[in-house]
């Protein structure tokens, strides 16, 4: 993931 | 996809064989008190983001659920009757604030973004979570052996880390571009915590 990307895992 | 959905599940399999067992037997002898209050940690830093972030109903429904049900474990660990006298301190003796400390450090010092106070949030979350499990572990190494259910419950929360590392692995060679170093570093060592903890239960499960 790039930086301020939304997190996609829990 | 499936492996990672196979690890959720056995993570919120893990809240609910915990929650079954205090409500069943009305104790919580051998639980640690001190793991259940880092994971409410955990979850509230790391789901910061479920009031900008909506990705998918099922990654925001399950935060509200972990959150929820994480929350929930801790109230009647500290006010259920008579769940709350049952609790044996002494055991739980870790001493968890050296595990907070180098997590914030840690989080502000390493993260996705350093001008960004969510990523320092997440970033620890990310930390803590690893090694959250320590008192608990420490509790049962105490107490000699841990209960049934308690056993299955940490069993869970290493099964989940285990379908997560796997995941890991499947999303890193089908995504273009999918690299996590923190999370990948971070659930490694988690993973390693279990181990151990692994090894005793496939003895003792063989042994029955």
């Amino acid at each position: 993931a790039t930086p301020n990307e939304p997190k996609d895992e829990l | 996809n499936a492996i990672r959905l196979a690890g959720d599940m056995s993570h919120m399999a893990s809240f609910f064989v915990l929650l079954f067992k205090i409500n069943k037997s009305k104790s919580v002898a051998g639980i640690s008190l001190k793991t259940q209050e880092l994971y409410v940690l955990v979850f509230c830093t790391r789901y910061v983001d479920i009031f900008w972030n909506h990705l998918s109903l099922y990654n925001s429904l399950m935060k509200v659920i972990f959150i929820a049900l994480s929350v929930m474990i801790v109230y009647v660990m500290r006010r259920g009757v008579p769940q709350r006298s049952t609790y044996n301190p002494e055991l739980d003796s870790f001493p968890h604030h050296w595990l907070v400390l180098p997590c914030v450090l840690l989080g502000v010092a390493i993260n996705q973004d350093p001008t960004s106070p969510f990523e320092m949030a997440w970033a620890f979350s990310i930390y803590l979570e690893a090694v959250a499990i320590m008192p608990q572990l420490h509790m049962v190494q105490k107490h000699g052996e841990a209960e049934n259910l308690t056993s299955h419950y940490i069993f869970l929360l290493g099964l989940y880390r285990v379908f997560y590392l796997v995941n890991w692995v499947y999303r890193y060679m089908t995504e273009d571009g999918y690299w996590q170093a923190i999370v990948w570093v971070s659930g490694a060592v988690q993973a390693v915590l279990y181990l151990d903890f692994f090894y005793n239960y496939v003895k003792s499960k063989q042994k029955d």
